[in-house]
């Protein structure tokens, strides 16, 4: 799974995600990526977010609203609310990452696996990782 | 002016330094790269955030490195079925495609469909069409083909693993 997420110089957010899903995957199954609030979100009251992972769990978990919601409702930072509904996909059994960017400049990572294809980007510069020590 | 920001992934899961060749980690970085460099071109230039992701995520779909686009995985019956979602947060306007094939870049699927559709989801053979009829660039399906995924398809057949088991990079 890909996805990005930004925040323009107007201050809007926006979010994108694509796949293929799981290796073998049969009956039409269909993961979390394109479910609108289970992998891909954006709301500029809150953030924009999109997710990799296990689909059953982030879909279960609702995950993209959930983080945007609980920065919303509950004050959260990015990193605070992402960090809490990843923990959540874990209790429930799943692996994955969400990442994440919020009107006020928040950019964050948040992931339960060894590592995550990943990289940031902005007026002061750019960097890339992979893996979980990075 | 609000500082512009940018941030991509290209999937997650059991991803060690061991498992992964020099050549296939500098590959990777790069293809990151671009992609960070389309999307930041458009918000340096003052362009929106929905373009940006946009431009970002078309780079990862044409790279062979990940699942989506170019280098998706293999479903059971060893065809490739695409996912994908856009949103925008001024508007909430949303748009997603599941399980389309032939689409070259199903990013610019999902956007058809929150943009020329009054529908938010479309799926399989009703969103292939759609997208043919927005005029969207259409591939043959061994455009998605690389023999990585292949492989990996045949090994979860051959020793009947989970869906989970063969890669662990998510999707």
């Amino acid at each position: 799974t890909v996805g990005a997420v930004a925040l323009d110089a107007k201050g809007h957010v926006a979010a994108a995600t694509s796949t293929g899903g799981v290796t073998g995957k049969r009956w039409g199954r269909v993961g979390d990526a394109p479910i609108i609030g289970a992998g891909t979100y954006a709301d500029d009251r809150a953030c924009a977010v999109s997710a990799t992972g296990a689909g059953e769990y982030f879909i279960r978990a609702g995950v993209a609203h959930e983080i945007c919601a609980r920065m919303r409702l509950k004050g959260e930072s990015a990193k605070a609310a992402a960090d809490a509904v990843i923990a959540d996909v874990g209790q429930l059994g799943g692996t994955g990452g969400v990442i994440v960017v919020s009107p006020k400049g928040e950019t964050i990572y948040s992931f339960n696996t060894p590592g995550m294809y990943r990289g940031m980007a902005s007026a002061d510069g750019k960097s890339v990782g992979i893996y979980g020590d990075e | 002016q609000t500082p512009w920001k940018l941030v991509i992934h290209g999937g997650a899961g059991v991803i060690e330094r061991e498992r992964i060749s020099k050549e296939q980690d500098s590959d990777i970085r790069a293809a990151l790269t671009r992609a960070l460099d389309a999307g930041s071109k458009v918000l340096a230039g003052g362009g929106e955030a929905i373009d940006a992701v946009e431009a970002a995520v078309k780079v990862l779909e044409d790279d062979p490195h990940f699942n989506a686009g170019k280098g998706a995985v293999y479903t059971y019956e060893g065809k490739n079925e695409l996912d994908a979602a856009i949103m925008r947060g001024d508007t909430r306007a949303a748009g997603a495609v599941a399980g389309i094939n032939g689409t070259r870049n199903p990013i610019e699927a999902a956007r058809a469909v929150m943009e020329k559709s009054p529908h938010v989801m479309l799926i399989g053979e009703g969103a292939n069409i759609f997208s043919r009829e927005q005029g969207l660039t259409q591939v043959t399906p061994d455009y998605y083909e690389t023999p990585e995924r292949k492989r990996q398809l045949e090994e979860l057949k051959a020793n009947k693993l989970s869906w989970f088991d063969v890669d662990m990079k998510y999707g």
